[in-house]
């Protein structure tokens, strides 16, 4: 899935 | 986390360390782009306002706070400490041609409508052409100091190591965004021409000149 509003990344 | 993130987090650091000793050490911003370094912290500022409402871990908000604070003190030494350094005639790329355009496309693609989003997805737009005034500027004063083109060969590098990131998290971890993944492709080939110009010259001990 495209991913949402969880950014985990810098 | 995994490796070839990792290595681009700590690529992105030493790119922004390399411009703080840049500009430190000689006392001067000559070769350098404020404008970029404007947008950089509007990248910054506009992807980390999740600082306040999520909290992934103590590396992810630790970097964050270096990335925006960094940002802030390179501005401050640029327009205000070093002014009289800063190379105003050349660094003369309208930026606002990049920040509405990014804006908007922000508003027509993105994962989600919500504030945060729509800023976190602008944000990822306007970083993939915020090196431009930068490469502007070094191709009107057609070369660049050694250890600017470290700090270029550094922040280029940071996101070519994240599209092996979002590579190796798609295979491993079924995990990818488009978004990012088409911005960041287009980030790096940006950085084609200055990185064939670093590995044929500056590696080579010669100064980074652009064929005028």
């Amino acid at each position: 899935s495209v991913e949402g509003n969880n950014h985990d990344e810098l | 986390m995994n490796i070839f993130r990792l290595a681009g987090d700590l690529s992105h650091l030493l790119a922004i360390i390399l411009l703080l000793i840049k500009i430190w050490k000689t006392r001067s911003c000559a070769g350098i782009s404020g404008k970029s370094q404007i947008l950089f912290a509007v990248v910054y500022i506009s992807r980390y306002l999740d600082l306040v409402t999520t909290f992934v871990s103590v590396y992810n908000t630790v970097m964050k706070l270096v990335f925006i604070v960094s940002s802030v003190a390179t501005l401050y030494m640029m327009y205000v400490k070093f002014k009289a350094t800063y190379d105003h005639n050349h660094d003369s790329f309208r930026i606002e041609f990049l920040l509405v355009p990014c804006f908007v496309l922000a508003l027509l693609i993105h994962a989600a409508f919500t504030p945060l989003e729509i800023l976190w997805t602008f944000s990822i737009y306007l970083e993939a052409v915020a090196i431009l005034p930068q490469l502007f500027l070094v191709s009107k004063t057609g070369e660049a100091e050694s250890i600017t083109s470290h700090y270029l060969f550094a922040l280029g590098s940071y996101r070519a190591l994240y599209l092996l990131n979002w590579i190796y998290r798609y295979y491993a971890e079924g995990h990818y965004d488009l978004i990012a993944i088409f911005a960041g492709a287009i980030q790096t080939i940006l950085y084609c021409d200055f990185f064939y110009l670093y590995i044929t010259k500056v590696l080579k001990g010669k100064k980074l000149q652009l064929p005028a």
